[in-house]
């Protein structure tokens, strides 16, 4: 990470994402809902810096290489 | 292999269609996106992870100080998103103009406009960013400075300098003894209070020569009728009284230094900006004596990114401890943040993103981080790690060291 956080812990468990699965939400309790433009904004634009901006097929584990 | 879909979001201020300040907390997805790694065969993963974030110095800037023809408004827009992967949160973009202004103005006019000005602070309002400028090129130069203000249209703005008894046909600073330069300052910062919503307006402050005002009888005669018997006295008029105009607009002013090593009376709530690293005292003493003083303070002289030099030169600025001077925690306290400054004109889109990145991103770190992040090794591997990141975004950031980036073989 670049700026380091004040407080981190990282741990083993790790967990997959799918990006054509993958959503942004917000919380039943934020502040901000959908439509808040400055968010809506950021989550298109985290989603294009997470994973491009093309489609994703499902990674094939059987035919995955060392 | 468990998989996660969401990221649920929530935030405690919506603020979604008000400018950004100081106080405004975000960069959580920045966070999150740099903790999502990809494996060889192309998965997406992210470990399971605990973060407790916020800044531990609330203003983060970059200074750009640069000709605005030569840099187009998707460059800065550009310069905005790379900030914003490094939470840097102020945007200070000090316009000046080359020595070809006015002469080749037409290669500037066209783009001179408060629209793209305002295309520039929209731009910054979607990345949560403050845009400052104190220098808006739609209206004029700086207050202060020799510029092209007469050719523009501002008759009498500035003084006519002297040779003897004749005037020299040059121009100096503003003329402060006019009564239609302050009416002139009124409409001018009218006119950046409406484009720019930031509360601080920057006002300079470290641009007066007295060499030209010596010269100029009536500048003379104006020092007599009020008493001056110090060219510093007629500065301290002339900046009291702009900063009155700025002040009536609800403003508040960040200025250089100068302004308060001249003893110029200034509005508690005034930021003064650090720039000069040796004079007339080491930087970190001047820091000293502000807060001392009771005035916030904010750090640019140690971070000159403009100076390149052989080697890992961001070491050095990741070194510097903004707090690192005799005071109590209460001067401390008063110590809000720091710019790394891009000075000279001649950075233009060519150049800008290899200078600024990722070597502005050292002082990111020391602004934004705990005072205990210091390990230069342990540093050198994240930064390393995050030009890749950089390079992966399309920024064409510069490497630290020897060394090679998987995105580089991907792109060739």
């Amino acid at each position: 990470l670049w700026p380091w956080p004040q407080y981190i812990q990282i741990y083993h468990r790790r967990y997959t994402l799918y990006p054509n699965n993958f959503q942004f939400r917000y919380h039943a309790d934020s502040a901000a809902q959908a439509g808040c433009v400055v968010l809506d904004e950021a989550f298109r634009r985290y989603r294009n810096l997470l994973f491009g901006s093309g489609s994703w097929p499902r990674p094939n584990f059987a035919r995955r290489h060392p | 292999m468990l998989g996660k879909n969401v990221l649920v979001v929530a935030v405690i201020t919506a603020e979604c269609n008000e400018f950004p300040n100081l106080e405004s907390v975000e960069n959580c997805l920045e966070t999150f996106s740099q903790l999502v790694w990809k494996s060889a065969e192309g998965t997406f993963f992210i470990n399971k992870t605990k973060i407790e974030d916020f800044p531990r110095f609330r203003h983060r800037g970059i200074l750009l100080d640069t000709s605005r023809h030569y840099l187009p408004l998707s460059t800065i827009l550009d310069t905005l998103d790379v900030m914003a992967y490094n939470k840097f949160n102020v945007f200070h973009w000090h316009l000046v103009d080359d020595s070809s202004f006015p002469y080749k103005q037409e290669a500037s006019r066209p783009r001179d406009t408060p629209q793209e000005m305002w295309n520039w602070v929209v731009g910054a309002k979607a990345l949560s960013l403050c845009a400052v400028s104190h220098s808006p090129c739609f209206v004029a130069e700086k207050p202060l400075e020799k510029s092209s203000l007469e050719e523009l249209g501002v008759p009498g703005l500035l003084t006519p300098c002297y040779s003897g008894p004749h005037p020299s046909g040059t121009f100096g600073p503003v003329n402060p003894s006019l009564n239609s330069t302050y009416d002139f300052m009124s409409t001018f910062f009218l006119e950046i209070s409406s484009v720019f919503p930031d509360f601080y307006l920057h006002l300079g402050g470290d641009e007066v020569d007295f060499t030209c005002w010596r010269s100029n009888p009536s500048i003379q005669a104006f020092m007599k009728k009020k008493g001056f018997d110090d060219f510093k006295q007629l500065e301290s008029f002339y900046i009291q009284t702009l900063l009155d105009i700025v002040s009536d607009y609800d403003k508040g002013y960040v200025v250089w230094q100068e302004v308060f090593d001249n003893k110029v009376k200034i509005r508690p709530d005034t930021i003064i900006q650090v720039w000069r690293e040796e004079a007339p005292v080491a930087y970190m003493k001047e820091v000293e004596q502000i807060t001392k003083a009771g005035f916030r303070a904010l750090l640019s002289a140690p971070w000159y990114l403009n100076r390149v030099t052989y080697g890992p030169d961001w070491k050095d600025m990741y070194k510097v401890e903004p707090l690192a001077f005799h005071g109590t925690t209460e001067q401390k306290d008063l110590v809000i943040g720091g710019e790394a400054c891009m000075w000279g004109e001649y950075v233009d889109s060519t150049n800008l993103v290899p200078r600024l990145w990722p070597r502005a991103g050292a002082i990111a770190e020391r602004l934004w981080s705990s005072n205990l992040t210091t390990n230069m090794d342990f540093a050198f591997r994240r930064l390393s790690h995050f030009r890749c990141e950089l390079l992966r975004r399309g920024v064409q950031a510069e490497p630290i060291s020897v060394g090679y980036c998987e995105q580089e073989f991907e792109q060739s």
